[in-house]
């Protein structure tokens, strides 16, 4: 279950992998 | 992508920069506050000099406001361009003349769309996108598609 309420775990895991792989993307690229 | 959706959320982001707090479009139709916002997000590129170009206390006149707003945007396109090394000239550029004679939302939801991208491809970046993920999902889910939109058409 999430931790917070009226969000799935499904969710929470696409938007935290979108913006993990932004964090890690190059900055200056186009990559 | 519903653009009152994305100009509310983007307001909400504008929100987590220091000292924006209940920032609304009528804050914005000048591009001062803007102009402010793309200095603190890259002062190296957004200088200080940069921003004396940009009129403050333009009051109700529209074309001095459309006159910032035109400098704000062609910064963006530089940065994206000279900086990021994106092109962004498929990504429809905001009508600046909306926004600055009658507030559009949709206008200037297009125009945070664009600043939105500055922050989370800067050096900085790190920042910005954890301020992000600790926002509320459903404006995250917006924030992520607007992100996605600007991806897309930048690889187009």
């Amino acid at each position: 279950e999430s931790t917070k309420p009226g969000v799935t775990q499904a969710s929470e895991g696409v938007l935290a992998n979108f913006f993990n792989s932004l964090l890690s993307k190059k900055t200056g690229t186009n990559a | 992508m519903e653009n009152n959706s994305l100009c509310d959320s983007l307001l909400k982001w504008l929100e987590t920069f220091p000292g924006r707090e209940g920032i609304a479009i009528h804050h914005l139709t000048d591009g001062v506050a803007m102009a402010n916002v793309l200095h603190q997000i890259a002062p190296e590129y957004f200088t200080q000099f940069w921003l004396t170009k940009i009129k403050p206390d333009v009051g109700d006149n529209w074309r001095l406001k459309v006159s910032n707003l035109r400098k704000v945007q062609q910064g963006i396109v530089d940065y994206y361009q000279e900086q990021l090394n994106q092109n962004i000239k498929h990504f429809p550029l905001p009508d600046l003349s909306k926004i600055g004679e009658h507030g559009d939302k949709m206008e200037m939801g297009q125009m945070l769309q664009l600043l939105l991208g500055c922050a989370v491809n800067c050096e900085n970046k790190q920042q910005y996108i954890e301020a992000i993920m600790n926002m509320e999902e459903r404006v995250q889910k917006v924030i992520m598609e607007a992100i996605q939109e600007l991806m897309l058409r930048e690889s187009s």
